[in-house]
């Protein structure tokens, strides 16, 4: 049964994309099959593995809206075994459509469920939101991979972040667990050095052991439409999430 | 009349917050009133200033529900001629309990009306959606001020963000303008080199002469509650914020 995970935090920049596309592409490169999920309207991770947003015929808005199967809604990318459900734009109204509607928190849950054998790791990348996508995400999800900057306003924001996925716990997903707190864009600053201790005292074993150095070739490589580790497998970008795709599978 | 500036951009962690606090505190340096007003569930640009977001008596959630005049909400900051309207949690709600009600777009507008003529500038802090929230702030404001990262996804999005200001000019905001668009986080790579030669192409006039350099300082200041220019003088941050509020005001 495929691992679900969605990697969330409603801080903007602090690389939710990145982490999904490329620990996607290094499970997929070691031989299981992944599942991009692009819960976001800005369609980053659509885009970042080369799919062309204006080509797309379904998106992930209407499979949430059910006039579709999720699975019709999926699309191969350029590294085998990596396939991706994308989104568009219509993706902003699902929230406004939803407000209403049955089950809102859980269509994605539903729509995800006839998949779970079919994919050995599903990864859902949320929007810089606590709303109803990121909640949708939340509810489908087995655990959940908080990126966190080594930065101020992204240590600050954490606590609502953790209790809105204890919310999610008690009434939505009670099976949903925290897998980890991923470090990122870290710079030896000493900035980056206190961030690092005050979450490591906080969140103890939660703290991945590896963490994602600040470093160019993560922001270059979407520029191709390709994973780091088919961009530049020598970089530290690609060596980090090779070291946590091992990680996570270990805690799975 | 004080001139009201929208600070936006969907793209998450894109120097947002950094901009808005950092032009009102140069403003207020220079001798003129400023007022911040945080549109932003986050609340970064109410802790960057040092407020302390669990003392907050009354929040800019409740004058867009109206039940407190925006003057009321409003709170010195440790800067001379620096206030603010801070934001709390609450604000994450307004989205969905604005969905029925009367005039839902032109809340922050009415209710910075009265405050117009107080403050030399007005800054609205945005959150990283194209939601209710920013169209409120579209909509009260006399320009929109774009911060763009010198990187791939950042690009990606402006042309989705440019429609939207042009939706609500159309409709709900005739006389918004682009008062610019800035360069921010820029670092000496082929990629944001790269990235600035687009958008100069497609935009000339509109992006301004300031590009923001990526700089420590501007990490580090909100953790002391302080603006780059009163935490660091002399750093390139600080500088490059000092330029750019003189190209604001001439702009103005
Ligand atoms: N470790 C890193 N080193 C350098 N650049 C990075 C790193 N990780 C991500 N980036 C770049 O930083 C920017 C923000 O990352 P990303 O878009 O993945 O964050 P996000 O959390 O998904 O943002 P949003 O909140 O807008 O969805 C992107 O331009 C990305 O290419
Ligand atoms: N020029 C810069 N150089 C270095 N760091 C910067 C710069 N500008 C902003 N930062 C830092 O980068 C992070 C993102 O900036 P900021 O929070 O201002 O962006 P934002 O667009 O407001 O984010 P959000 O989309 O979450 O509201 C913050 O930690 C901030 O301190
Ligand atoms: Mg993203
Ligand atoms: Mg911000």
């Amino acid at each position: 049964m495929g691992q679900v995970i969605a990697i969330a935090n409603q801080k903007g920049g602090v690389g939710k994309t990145t982490t999904a596309i490329n620990l996607g592409a290094c499970m997929a490169a070691a031989g299981r099959r992944a599942l991009l999920i692009d819960m976001d309207p800005q369609g980053n991770a659509t885009s970042g593995v080369g799919i062309d947003r204006n080509s797309i015929e379904h998106s992930v808005y209407e499979a949430l809206m059910g006039e579709v199967p999720l699975d019709e809604v999926i699309l191969s990318t350029s590294v085998d075994r990596l396939d991706i459900a994308p989104s568009t734009r219509d993706l902003v109204g699902a929230e406004l459509e939803l407000v209403d509607a049955d089950e809102r928190e859980f269509r994605l849950r539903a729509a995800l469920e006839p998949l779970r054998g079919v994919y050995g790791h599903i990864f859902i990348d949320c929007p810089p939101s606590l709303n109803l996508l990121t909640v949708n995400a939340l509810t489908a999800a087995d655990g959940v991979l908080v990126t966190l900057q080594c930065e101020y306003y992204a240590l600050e924001g954490l606590s609502e972040l953790l209790q809105t996925v204890s919310r999610v716990q008690e009434v939505l997903n009670p099976k949903l667990e925290l897998q980890g707190v991923l470090l990122t864009m870290f710079q030896h600053t000493n900035l980056s050095s206190q961030v690092i201790e005050d979450v490591r005292e906080h969140l103890g074993e939660k703290v991945y052991q590896t963490i994602i150095p600040r470093n160019i070739t993560l922001a270059e490589a979407p520029s191709f439409g390709q994973p780091v580790i088919f961009y530049d497998l020598r970089s530290a970008g690609a060596k980090a999430y090779l070291a946590l795709a091992r990680e996570v599978v270990s805690r799975g």
